[in-house]
């Protein structure tokens, strides 16, 4: 690999000082065709993924000055129309569409009028790349040449530049292409490097990962068009794909990207298509990561909190029975354990009083593992260790005896061992004790020797 | 933008392609 | 051997006229004088002798305009098609320079000019001294470009081809007439991928044939290879084409000149799968030259 990434390194080198000399010296159609012969090197299907993105690396800093002369050509009244069928005669795809990129990108940055037709133009054109590494790479550099001039406002300006529309379906399409390219790569070469294309894999998927930055950064992209247009474009391709790499990062993806409140916009598409993800998603880990970052945004100070139209608990917690209904077989106790956490973390974030959620999700989750349990979860098992934080979460946020008035809070108790019932009644007691706490009724007497009764026995 | 402008981005409509066989694995 | 005269022939209009190159005899690009159909070809032919104070005998003076195919093969094989004479001086002697003005109107030239690997199809003007040992001859070649008007009928081409259980395509090219500085827009729909496909180009092939019946020869050449798809696509793709005309040496298509040689255009739609197998799919194509605006 070094070998073939220094032999490329130097012949771009190569290319690219007689790229630079032919354009000092003006001689436009010289530069270019030492341009195409340096974009040549990204043809080669030696380089693994790592190599080829220094390589690309390499010749996109090469280019940038390609884009300079470009400018002066175009400030010197070459019309952009001809440089743009100029470099489509290259004979080589990929060389010629990074030049069409890069002139496509001058020439909407010295005729605006003209972005809506040549952005459209250059997505379709990549079809011709479906080569997956040179197709990622390739599509990578039309969002890194786009960045700056995509349309950004909802209505046209009067330099009929585009409006954001023309940017959503743009980086859409894009988007699509990437993720198809990407999931195809799991069935190039053999079986036998599979363990290895899965690594090269994840190595790639910033690339495709740029495309929901990219609509994240788009500022005209409101709630509405979020949730009408630019989601459902997303989710159908995360859905479709089957693939568990690319729906379990690109949900992680959007959950990070976009703001909190297009997530509690648009939570049941977004918890419905968790339920649709393969079989070997980490669903669990997608829907905490979201629910942490609601429960977070909720407790925001100054932030706006949940708006009481969003009942987000009930939501989440019809979402994740629904999610954990759907994937019996697939969703391990633990994880269903996991989600019961962080259910009841946001019980306790956004609805502190709302004592009846936190017993919801005893309930819930007596309910569920007491279907599946045969005998009792041992204290330092997964499934033990999620159930005691479960138990701890009412311990820690509530200082006098709210634990006993949830009445599923011992059904749930009684599915772990002797070990880690006596931990969890420990835990209690030491509370009281430290808080002083001094237990009036009868009724809560009953409940706390119940709890405590492992203790004795 | 003049009109061979429109020859330089010209294109063939082109059926959509369905997402089952976007994601298909190569036969 | 006593006197001798420079013949050079002036042509009217020569500084505003177009030029056109045209592959010389040696395989130089050479640049001739632009004419159409029907336009009149006009000028002076200058006669200057080389030793001043003596005369020049000659039996007649005359200045032709011919159209010729000449077949590389056999070689005394020149077959005029067109053939002017305008005598510019009765048989006598010259004693100073002198220069006679001609002129052939409204000439038909129903060929265009060609310049090709196994014939070449040439017009030119041709002075002739004629003298009793060797005639004192100048020619010069002049381009003949022939315009059509867009075609009547010019459908697109759109074909299903494959082979079985293999691979299955369509293909489409926007037109089937192209103009000299037209643009193939195109696309080619995957209907069904069981190969492993390495890369797909279109190549323009330019076709020559000459001689007639069991004697025809074809001499082909790749005038562009043009790569549109690297890697290989699934079921439901449409690759984009999208090719310009006006960067290749390309002439318009010629059949059947004078029963004598064609020159027919193909696009050869070529996949390479990764053990360089090629498949391929050839389609005429008829290209045509368009006035210019």
């Amino acid at each position: 690999q070094d070998r073939a990434l220094d032999d490329a390194k130097s012949n771009t080198k190569l290319q690219a000082m007689q790229m630079k000399r032919a354009l000092d010296q003006g001689k436009l159609m010289d530069g270019l065709k030492f341009a195409s012969a340096l974009l040549g090197e990204l043809r080669t299907s030696r380089l693994s993924p790592k190599s080829y993105y220094e390589l690309y690396m390499v010749i996109c800093d090469e280019l940038r000055n390609l884009e300079v002369c470009l400018m002066d050509e175009f400030q010197k009244g070459r019309k952009p129309t001809d440089l743009y069928e100029l470099v489509q005669y290259a004979g080589n795809i990929v060389p010629r569409l990074f030049l069409l990129i890069t002139v496509g990108r001058v020439f909407t940055k010295t005729a605006p009028q003209a972005t809506r037709d040549i952005l459209h133009d250059l997505v379709e054109m990549c079809r011709g790349v479906q080569n997956p590494l040179r197709g990622l790479f390739l599509r990578n550099y039309l969002l890194q040449c786009t960045k700056d001039i995509l349309p950004d406002t909802e209505e046209e300006g009067d330099e009929r530049t585009g409006t954001v529309r023309d940017s959503i379906d743009f980086i859409l399409l894009n988007f699509a292409e990437m993720n198809k390219l990407w999931v195809r790569m799991q069935h190039q070469g053999h079986t036998r490097d599979r363990e290895r294309r899965e690594r090269e894999r994840q190595e790639l998927r910033l690339l495709v990962g740029t495309n929901l930055l990219r609509l994240s950064q788009l500022e005209a992209v409101n709630v509405d068009l979020y949730k009408k247009t630019v989601l459902p474009g997303i989710l159908e391709q995360v859905v479709s794909c089957r693939d568990p790499i690319s729906q379990e990062y690109l949900m992680e993806c959007v959950i990070q990207v976009f703001p909190d409140e297009f997530h509690l916009a648009t939570l049941s598409s977004l918890l419905r298509a968790c339920a649709e993800l393969h079989p070997g998603v980490s669903v669990k880990t997608i829907i905490i990561s979201l629910i942490d970052r609601l429960a977070s945004f909720a407790t925001r100070d100054g932030g706006s909190g949940i708006p009481d139209s969003v009942p987000l608990f009930d939501i989440f917690s019809e979402q994740v029975a629904d999610v954990i209904q759907n994937r019996a077989g697939a969703l391990p106790a633990e994880d269903m354990a996991a989600l019961q956490v962080s259910l009841l973390n946001l019980a306790h974030k956004c609805y502190h009083d709302r004592l009846d959620y936190v017993d919801k999700v005893f309930e819930r989750t007596a309910e569920l593992l007491g279907g599946v349990l045969t005998n009792k979860v041992a204290a330092d098992s997964a499934l033990g260790k999620e159930l005691q934080r479960l138990l701890q979460i009412p311990l820690d946020n509530y200082d006098d005896l709210t634990v006993l008035q949830l009445e599923h809070f011992t059904p749930c108790l009684q599915l772990l061992d002797y070990a880690a019932r006596r931990d969890v009644a420990m835990h209690l007691i030491e509370r009281i004790i430290e808080a002083d706490i001094r237990v009036q009724e009868a009724a809560q007497v009953d409940s706390l020797l119940t709890l405590i009764g492992v203790l004795v026995t | 933008m003049t009109d061979n402008s429109l020859d330089a981005t010209r294109r063939l409509a082109a059926k959509k392609q369905t997402l089952d066989d976007a994601y298909a694995a190569p036969a | 051997f006593g006197q001798s005269a420079e013949i050079d022939i002036v042509l009217d209009g020569a500084e505003t006229r177009k030029m056109a190159e045209l592959k010389s005899e040696e395989g130089k690009r050479e640049r001739y004088y632009l004419f159409f159909d029907g336009e009149t070809i006009s000028g002076k032919v200058i006669i200057t002798l080389k030793k001043a104070g003596s005369k020049l005998e000659h039996f007649g003076i005359k200045v032709e305009f011919v159209g010729q195919i000449e077949l590389q093969y056999d070689r005394g094989g020149q077959h005029e098609f067109l053939s002017l004479v305008k005598e510019l001086a009765r048989p006598g002697e010259l004693q100073q320079n002198v220069s006679y003005p001609f002129e052939f109107s409204q000439v038909e030239k129903p060929y265009e000019s060609y310049s090709g690997s196994n014939v070449r199809l040439r017009y030119f003007l041709r002075v002739t001294i004629v003298r009793r040992l060797s005639d004192l001859v100048r020619e010069m070649d002049i381009a003949v470009h022939t315009l059509s008007q867009y075609p009547d009928m010019n459908t697109s081409i759109k074909m299903e081809v494959g082979i079985e259980d293999c691979l299955h395509i369509e293909f489409e090219y926007n037109k089937s007439k192209y103009h000299l500085k037209d643009v193939i827009v195109g696309k080619i729909y995957f209907l069904l991928v069981r190969i492993k496909i390495k890369h797909m180009e279109i190549a323009i092939i330019k076709r020559e044939t000459t001689g007639a019946g069991p004697s025809t020869y074809n001499e082909n050449e790749t005038i562009a290879k043009y790569e549109i798809m690297d890697g290989a696509p699934v079921r439901g793709e449409s690759i984009p084409i999208r090719v310009f005309l006006a960067g290749y040496d390309l002439t318009p298509t010629m059949r059947d000149i004078n029963k004598k040689f064609s020159v027919r255009y193909y696009l050869n739609l070529v996949l390479v799968d990764v053990e360089d197998r090629r498949y391929f799919k050839q389609q005429e194509i008829t290209l045509w030259r368009q006035g210019e605006r």
